[in-house]
């Protein structure tokens, strides 16, 4: 279910219902430098899974993922809490493939940094479809634009 | 086994790192 309140892209806050898997924090930024390219993140991540860091499968709770302008934002399904906070200027890019499993669910890569841009971390999203995955996608690229063009 | 699409979004800030 995506609800986006606000017309024009710039002050979209987009909507997702998402579960959480987890997170691989404090990676070298010169070492994440080797995960630029899909595959290579695809399978840390994998990896990640097979040694335990990273859960195969997420936390059964719904969760609501929010994407704008200001950057995204992880609240509890009743929205009382956040849980994440990730400003746009520290998200570095946003990875979305299928989980492989056969259930059509697709897994969200969002990669971020500090400040100092010294330290990068992988926090892994699962959402129910590849097309709320491009959704997300969308949302999250008008908001790297808007940035951009407002940002100046 | 990852056949399907792979989508990525990259914050122009970012590009190439």
């Amino acid at each position: 279910s995506t609800k986006s309140s606000g017309n024009s892209a710039s002050d979209t806050c987009a909507e997702f219902r998402v579960k959480y898997v987890g997170v691989i924090e404090k990676l070298q930024f010169d070492m994440s430098r080797t995960l630029q390219e899909p595959l290579d993140l695809i399978n840390y991540i994998d990896a990640a899974q097979q040694d335990g860091r990273l859960p195969f499968v997420p936390g059964d709770e719904d969760m609501i993922l929010g994407v704008s302008k200001y950057g995204v934002k992880l609240a509890s399904a009743d929205q009382c809490d956040v849980l994440h906070r990730h400003p746009l200027y520290l998200v570095v890019r946003m990875l979305c493939y299928d989980d492989g499993l056969g259930s059509g669910k697709n897994l969200l890569a969002l990669k971020t940094t500090d400040t100092k841009q010294e330290e990068c971390s992988i926090w892994v999203y699962q959402c129910g479809s590849s097309e709320q995955a491009q959704s997300i996608c969308k949302v999250l690229s008008a908001s790297f634009d808007c940035a951009l063009t407002s940002g100046k | 086994i990852y056949k399907s699409a792979v989508t990525t979004v990259v914050n122009p800030k970012y590009e190439g790192k």
